[in-house]
């Protein structure tokens, strides 16, 4: 599954999310990804793209709920992602991870397997990238 | 200042990966975000960003997705795809597709062409072919080592008498 959250300069966010589904599924099984607030959701205030298992992305509403955390009841994007992907799904059973901005440019990327292919670029134009769980993502901070 | 976020899957084990792979995905991600990110420098929306990104990961056959796409039990490549703007909420998503290059970009065709949210299977290859959403053979979409994975799942699946323990083995969307 591959995706994209952005933050553009009139302050407007968008999230994506492209998926060839899972290797030998069968019965039709859908995921996450073409479902709107599971794998995909953006609204004025946050935008996130998830991957994973998807079936608990669906039965948490990952990707809107987190965004709910971040509008509604203004907890910090970083704790909000964090508590979706890093504590609600894994206590059901379930893994992945997600990416995510803020209308004020935060970002995440939190995860709970052993890597994830993950990027980054903000106004110095340098593109940043990282696919394992020991590499830095730097992203504590608003991107400058 | 306008930001870009993209991902590639999760799931990634290091052990797994030889030199010339994570060459070639870091390389496929830098190619996302520089070309994503143009366009927010050219002025353009998040969607375009999101949109162009998302294009350059489903041409890669090192993502599953577009091109890389892995196959289901009956060896089809079945793809999936939603896209969402923040700020007017609307949104469009395609599921069970299977002669769609780029499923991104019909999502977005269902997003600002129709007046529905999503669409599935013939029904949305027909919408694509009715807005000029480039379609494909399905043998576009196969790579060998994605039918090898899927060779090893079903032998996998053959020599397992509880299915249900295959099936949490192989979750990943």
């Amino acid at each position: 599954t591959v995706g994209a959250v952005a933050l553009d300069a009139q302050g407007h966010l968008a999230a994506g999310t492209s998926t060839g589904g899972m290797n030998d599924k069968r019965w039709g099984r859908v995921g996450d990804s073409p479902i709107i607030g599971a794998g995909t959701y953006a609204n004025d205030g946050c935008a996130v793209s998830g991957t994973g298992w998807g079936e608990y992305y669906i039965r948490t509403v990952a990707a809107h709920e987190i965004c709910m955390r971040v509008t509604q009841m203004r907890v910090p994007l970083q704790r909000a992602a964090a508590e979706v992907i890093n504590q609600e799904i894994p206590s059901m059973g379930g893994n992945g991870g997600a990416i995510a901005v803020d209308d004020e440019g935060h970002i995440t990327m939190p995860f709970n397997t052993d890597g994830m292919y993950r990027g980054w670029i903000g106004a110095d134009g340098v593109p940043h990238v990282a696919l394992y769980g020991d590499e830095n993502d730097g992203t504590a901070e608003p991107l400058p | 200042s306008p930001v870009l976020v993209i991902h590639g899957g999760a799931g990634v084990i290091k052990r797994e990966m030889s030199p010339a792979k994570e060459k070639a995905v870091r390389a496929a991600l830098t190619r996302a975000l520089q070309n994503g990110y143009a366009q927010l420098k050219a002025g353009k929306t998040a969607v375009d960003a999101v949109t162009t990104a998302i294009t350059v990961l489903e041409d890669d056959a090192n993502f599953n997705a577009g091109k890389g796409s892995v196959f289901t039990h009956d060896g089809k490549n079945e793809l999936d795809a939603a896209i969402m703007d923040g700020s007017t909420l609307a949104a469009g998503s395609v599921a069970g597709v299977h002669r769609v290059k780029n499923p991104i970009l019909l999502a977005r065709a269902v997003m600002e062409k129709s007046q529905h949210v999503m669409l599935v299977g013939d029904g949305a290859e027909e919408f694509a072919r009715s807005v000029g959403i480039e379609l494909v053979d399905p043998s576009y979409f196969h790579t060998e080592e994605r039918w090898q994975q899927l060779q090893k799942a079903l032998k996998e699946d053959a020599e397992h008498s509880r299915h249900s323990d295959v099936e949490t083995a192989k979750h990943f969307g």
